[in-house]
């Protein structure tokens, strides 16, 4: 149920 | 050449136990500031964030900056052989490919060293900028694995809601539903009993148990778990590693079709 984001939508690569 | 000496070497088999099962390779980073890891699961949806300070270590030597990937399971399966009480040295040599964990038995009868080979790991490092949450929840980080276990069994996702009423998990299965509500009790004769919700705004989000119950292996590190919540990001869930740093769990919301 739902679409599961992904962690690296929210952090940006340093 | 980095020498670190860790006189409570169980916390480090619990860190290890917490995280092998999410994470498969990772690189650990020794700097000045201490022994640290970040690392994400193979889907991208979880992020675990290690940090043992250089002050937590008994003695704490890192001549430069270094980077040493290791396959979880196999620094797990050597640190197994360390015993409860042991004192832990971590030892490599700069260049090395090698890692070199020593195992010192309290009356120091017996001593050992196991060397495993170090891997080089491309892994993407991300910034997490700090956050103002809407909602903290500190429990027993027991109730907390309790909660998720018992919810599993009904569903596959779990809805954290934090209202003035208290924080709120729900799960919905095939066979039925489940709502379990914690109150703020701050008024317990243990601290580490007492369930405090700080709340800024009601918040409500929805994460897979899967994580969430792989996060709880932590469980032993830490009497207490916070839990920070906010509608436009990943719930942060915290162990602290006594006078030590903490292991952070970063997990992405799930959201409607």
């Amino acid at each position: 149920r739902g679409i599961q984001l992904s962690i690296t939508e929210f952090y940006r690569s340093t | 050449m980095l020498e670190l000496r860790l006189l409570q070497g169980s916390l480090l088999k619990k860190v290890l136990e917490s995280i092998k099962d999410l994470v498969t390779e990772a690189n650990f980073d020794c700097s000045a500031t201490g022994f640290s890891l970040q690392a994400m699961d193979s889907s991208h949806v979880a992020l675990v964030a290690l940090l043992l300070r250089s002050e937590g270590f008994e003695h704490f030597r890192c001549d430069r900056n270094i980077s040493m990937g290791m396959k979880l399971v196999n620094m797990a399966m050597m640190l197994k052989c360390a015993g409860n009480d042991d004192i832990i040295t971590i030892k490599a040599d700069d260049g090395g490919d090698t890692v070199t964990f020593m195992f010192e038995s309290p009356n120091q009868d017996k001593i050992a060293d196991f060397e495993m080979k170090l891997m080089n790991i491309d892994s993407e490092h991300l910034g997490i900028p700090e956050a103002e949450y809407q909602a903290i929840v500190r429990m027993p980080s027991s109730e907390f694995a309790r909660i998720c276990k018992d919810l599993s069994t009904i569903g596959d996702t779990v809805i954290i809601s934090v209202t003035k009423e208290g924080v709120k998990f729900s799960t919905k299965g095939d066979i039925g539903t489940a709502n379990i509500v914690c109150r703020q009790n701050a008024t317990v004769d243990k601290p580490e009993d007492a369930i405090i919700i700080e709340m800024k705004e009601p918040v409500s989000l929805t994460f897979a148990l899967r994580y969430m119950n792989s996060f709880t292996k932590a469980t032993p590190l830490a009497n207490i778990v916070t839990i920070s919540l906010s509608s436009e990001l990943p719930v942060v869930v915290e162990y602290k590693i006594a006078e030590m740093g903490y292991i952070r769990f970063y997990l992405a919301p799930k959201i409607e079709e």
